[in-house]
């Protein structure tokens, strides 16, 4: 897989990803 | 073709947008559901899925109706207020900042996380956090309300109550403010013309 233009990290408990997956 | 709906253009690339075609739906789409309103279309429906997001070859963006969401929930717009699919305003953002918060994080795995910039993150974290508005607040309302501007007279939405907030927040992203329709419209016309681009490169090899 080509290097992607962003930067992935851990996902963390209160970032915005786990607020959004509990919608 | 003269759309393509979100759905597609992340399926073709299969791999997330990036962060200023991100701000340019959220700006234009918001943009289409204030001109709605105005014309007293608005038949306001939460955004399901991508497939409901349609980006239009002339850099609009619209919500589509009934893109993929049952039959039971579409209706026509002239449908009577109590029609359970209605929605607010509000709600319409909170759905439509979640899902353009998963095209962000399209092909990611779920203990995965992609680092947005403060500002973006911070648009969707408002999106998703809306405030209902004391009641005088209908769409196309031009009320002038009282707002909050920083050190260089920018300004500054703190809470999101309306498409037309979450277009100020897009448009305080940009060095010009006042360029922000022109902008945002050739971000989302190049989004469509690239991917039918490739659409059509593929076909060809298919």
């Amino acid at each position: 897989k080509g290097k992607s233009l962003y930067n992935i990290k851990q996902k963390h408990d209160s970032g915005i990803k786990a607020k959004i997956s509990m919608k | 073709r003269n759309a393509l709906s979100l759905e597609e253009i992340l399926k073709l690339y299969n791999q997330p947008i990036n962060e200023e075609q991100a701000w340019a739906v959220c700006y234009q789409c918001c943009g289409s559901l204030r001109a709605q309103g105005r014309r007293g279309e608005s038949s306001k429906r939460r955004v399901e899925s991508p497939a409901d997001i349609r980006i239009w070859r002339d850099g609009a963006v619209t919500l589509d109706a009934g893109g993929g969401s049952s039959s039971s929930a579409r209706s026509s717009p002239r449908a009577g207020k109590s029609e359970h699919s209605r929605c607010r305003e509000t709600e319409v953002i909170e759905s439509l900042g979640i899902i353009i918060y998963k095209a962000l994080d399209y092909g990611l795995k779920e203990n995965e996380e992609r680092e947005l910039s403060p500002p973006l993150e911070q648009l969707i974290d408002h999106m998703t956090n809306t405030v209902e508005a004391d009641g005088s607040q209908d769409e196309g309302y031009e009320a002038l309300d009282e707002c909050v501007v920083d050190e260089n007279d920018k300004e500054v939405v703190e809470v999101v109550q309306s498409y037309r907030d979450v277009m100020k927040l897009c448009a305080a992203h940009l060095p010009t403010q006042s360029d922000a329709a022109n902008h945002y419209q050739a971000v989302c016309r190049a989004l469509f013309a690239e991917t039918m681009e490739l659409y059509t490169f593929l076909a060809r090899i298919k």
